[in-house]
């Protein structure tokens, strides 16, 4: 679940997602 | 240098976020969780935190990047949707 997700999320991942959001 | 500004930064930025989501300014509150985690994210790979700290702010992370896709996608539609109230 989202929540479980949340709390082991890794510095790659994080950063992958917000390289996501950055690109329209 | 100061270790506590990036730090305090991200923090105002995400409640920040957290006070244009809720004044429904999706695209200021989308705008602002993106600089939130970039700061948090920032902090937790170049200062020096403890494990704990490091892990609680990457979870604060998910969840406003979770957020900002949500705004995004919702965006996203009411772009492609005529701009008529229903």
């Amino acid at each position: 679940p989202a929540k479980s997700k949340a709390a082991t999320i890794s510095d790659a991942e994080i950063e992958r997602q917000l390289k996501a959001l950055g690109m329209d | 240098a100061n270790n506590n500004n990036n730090l305090q930064k991200a923090i105002d930025l995400a409640s920040k976020a957290a006070q244009e989501d809720k004044a429904e300014n999706y695209e200021e509150a989308l705008r602002l969780y993106q600089h939130a985690v970039q700061y948090f994210l920032h902090v937790v790979k170049y200062e020096a935190q403890g494990d704990k700290a490091k892990q609680s702010i990457r979870a604060k992370c998910a969840e406003y990047l979770d957020r900002a896709e949500k705004l995004k996608e919702y965006l996203k539609k009411k772009e492609k949707a005529p701009a008529k109230p229903v």
